[in-house]
């Protein structure tokens, strides 16, 4: 069956969707421990939530100061504010998003 | 709203005019270029109905204020792209101008001919980055253009008052805009 262009080739464009794996995280909360976390915590530092520690690599830990960076990321971007990676969070992490960090150093709020 | 550290803004003698132009090689094949332009003269129409900003596309690229480019990956600024969705774009604050969007997503100027589910407004985004080129960092309102995420196939092109507000006290206001011209909703989606 020949299907119209682009339905063919473009639909499923979703291999390389860079977030989708956070998924995995839905409900870790401090205390946590999940493998990959340290990525998570990577994200939170690319746009301004945690601030990164010299000479030191995120852990997979869901420690307290992470659990405060998760607070943050909820306030500023009007989430229910539980501290947990819970749904609504773990959908905006995921959602497609500008380049430009949200809490930099950088950023003056009004 | 809120802005980059130090309020950065365009220092020009009034009245202000910018001029922007596309990367003639760092572009999409898939979408006409009269329809990417057409999508980037609305989006920098929206922001100059509520400054006293004149944006106008310039001939030369390397001599434009505001320089736009598709670049996939890392393309030299520090701030690689990543592949489909996650980050779509980027944009630098005032004076620089520089503003890359993401060549791996699909972008789309139609949702009823791009059928794409991961396809990406690019008049939305585009309306977005130009903020940060104006020198608005992101927002808290989520309906506002300013808000830091935007779903696939979601349009969000039109300022609310967080935006306006935002930049109208970094530039003024045009003598011209109103704010009852507002639209009271102006995001869709076309997902159904």
């Amino acid at each position: 069956r020949t299907l119209p262009y682009p339905s063919t080739e473009l639909t499923d464009r979703t291999d390389n969707n860079t977030w989708r794996d956070f998924i995995k995280f839905l409900d870790a909360g401090r205390g946590s421990h999940v493998s990959g976390m340290s990525e998570l915590k990577k994200y939170f530092q690319r746009f301004g939530y945690l601030e990164q520690v010299p000479e030191s690599n995120p852990t997979d830990a869901f420690d307290d100061r992470f659990e405060s960076s998760v607070v943050d990321y909820q306030k500023t971007l009007g989430l229910p504010v539980t501290g947990k990676i819970d749904s609504d969070t773990v959908s905006q992490i995921m959602a497609p998003r500008c380049g430009v960090a949200d809490r930099a150093v950088h950023v003056t709020g009004r | 709203y809120a802005y980059f550290y130090g309020e950065p803004r365009w220092a020009r003698s009034s009245p202000m005019t910018l001029t922007y132009a596309l990367s003639p090689g760092y572009s999409i094949d898939y979408i006409a270029q009269s329809d990417i332009e057409s999508a980037f003269d609305r989006a920098f129409s929206r922001w100059s109905a509520v400054i006293p900003v004149n944006f106008t596309a310039a001939e030369d690229y390397w001599k434009a204020d505001i320089k736009i480019g598709f670049f996939s990956g890392d393309h030299g600024d520090g701030e690689p792209f990543d592949g489909v969705l996650g980050v779509l774009a980027h944009a630098f604050s005032p004076e620089n101008g520089r503003f890359h969007l993401d060549a791996a997503e699909r972008w789309a100027v139609d949702f009823a001919s791009e059928k794409s589910r991961v396809a990406v407004d690019l008049e939305s985004v585009a309306t977005h980055e130009i903020g940060h080129v104006l020198g608005l960092a992101h927002t808290p309102v989520k309906e506002a253009v300013m808000y830091p995420s935007l779903r696939p196939r979601t349009k969000k092109v039109d300022l609310k008052i967080d935006d306006v507000k935002g930049v109208q006290a970094l530039y003024g206001s045009n003598p011209n805009f109103k704010f009852s011209s507002l639209l009271q909703s102006d995001t869709s989606s076309s997902f159904g």
